[in-house]
């Protein structure tokens, strides 16, 4: 086990309970800015942790980063784990993040599929979905990313319990995806929704399930086009960018049009690194470029959320 | 403990919108076990597919028949599993 923040490994990646582990040593060390929420549990009761960092206030204006709701993408746990390091190193030194966390929360959600990253590091490194049972069939786990209620059981996604992008007997089945729902509902005030996938190097806007453009899409591409601009320049890593259905395929259920009908107008996903060399293999020496990088533009993103409050 | 022995990922890049058509055709038989890491869907966008073993021939001879361009993007995924396993085991220790 780490023993501290600063010598836990963000090099490698981890199982479950290692990573549950830094969480709570990110609580002990800096109590003040962290603080640690359990929005839910798991279809095998795992709790769902989400990490709260406040500068204090009532319910402000809030940033959700989700990694990880498909478990064998693994450098998007492994990312959101570098994200909660940085935000913590850089609250106070760095004059852009501290202005956003002096007028925003930010949510973290590392963990998103708990049950599917411990069965991608026990039983298949190739588990996507989640591990719910599903009636009538052999085939378990339903698509948490086609398991929202926007354009649900559309074109794009699978009526099929043993296909890889099963939407689920309903809207909302996933205890994983119902969490957020609530917990979305509930708060009322988040204003910028991040939902981290790997691969194939793409920032994606709604919409996934009709091919009508959202009502912002002029202001969701400038900022795309930004922070894809900042994260190539660290290392050169192109990125294409634009609405799911337009620049990669329909997808009904999805993340992030839900929470764009939600009013969440600052919404955004992220399929990281790699462009297809390794996949969801991506070699460990390649957690931290790819988490500098995407930090470079969710920085983007977050600021804007912050400069342009609505 | 699933293993992937022996299992491909096949890059796969179609030249139109028969060939995606051929693609999402090969998508839906459910019998070769195929793991698409991506989705047919531009002809520009290449698809990456996971082959079993067993079905490594099938797929090849499908691709080849309908004249579809492909490479071995992973020759032997259990490599790369067994390689990331011992890296973390050697960083823990």
């Amino acid at each position: 086990r780490a023993l501290s923040v600063e010598t836990f490994n963000y090099a490698t990646y981890h199982t479950l309970n290692e990573i549950y582990d830094f969480m709570d040593l990110l609580v002990a060390e800096r109590p003040n800015l962290v603080s640690k929420i359990e929005i839910g549990y798991s279809t095998e009761g795992l709790p769902l942790n989400v990490l709260k960092f406040s500068t204090g206030g009532p319910n402000r204006p809030a940033i959700w980063i989700d990694t990880g709701i498909h478990s064998r993408e693994w450098v998007t746990q492994a990312t959101g784990v570098w994200f909660a390091k940085k935000i913590i190193s850089d609250y106070g030194k760095d004059e852009s993040l501290t202005a956003i966390l002096d007028k925003m929360d930010i949510f973290l959600e590392i963990i998103t599929n708990p049950d599917g990253f411990v069965f991608t590091h026990t039983q298949n490194r190739m588990w996507r979905k989640t591990r719910s049972i599903n009636a009538g069939s052999s085939c378990r786990g339903v698509d948490p990313n086609r398991n929202w209620d926007a354009g649900f059981g559309g074109l794009g996604s699978s009526r099929n319990p043993c296909s890889e992008t099963y939407h689920g007997p309903h809207a909302n089945s996933e205890p994983e995806v119902k969490a957020i729902v609530d917990f979305v509902k509930q708060h009322g005030n988040i204003k910028a929704f991040i939902s981290i996938h790997s691969y194939s190097q793409l920032l994606l806007y709604p919409y996934g399930y009709t091919k009508t453009p959202v009502p912002d899409q002029k202001e969701l591409d400038s900022i795309a086009t930004a922070a894809v601009t900042a994260l190539s320049s660290l290392y050169g890593t192109s990125y294409r960018y634009g609405s799911i259905i337009t620049t990669i395929y329909q997808a009904s259920g999805g993340t992030i049009d839900w929470t764009y009908n939600q009013g969440i107008k600052y919404s955004f996903t992220f399929e990281l690194r790699d462009a297809g060399r390794y996949g969801f293999m991506l070699p460990a020496n390649q957690i931290i470029p790819t988490a500098q990088e995407t930090w470079k533009a969710l920085m983007v993103i977050m600021e804007h959320a912050r400069d342009h409050p609505y | 403990t699933e293993v992937f022995v022996g299992h491909q990922v096949l890059r796969i890049s179609m030249a139109n919108e028969a060939q995606v058509e051929k693609m999402r055709e090969l998508e839906t038989m459910d019998h070769l076990q195929l793991d698409f890491w991506a989705s047919p869907s531009h002809p520009e966008r290449p698809v990456d597919v996971r082959v079993p073993f067993t079905s490594l021939q099938a797929v090849k001879v499908f691709l080849e028949q309908n004249n579809i361009q492909y490479f071995i993007l992973i020759k032997d995924l259990q490599r790369l599993v067994d390689d990331e396993k011992a890296q973390m085991v050697r960083q823990r220790s």
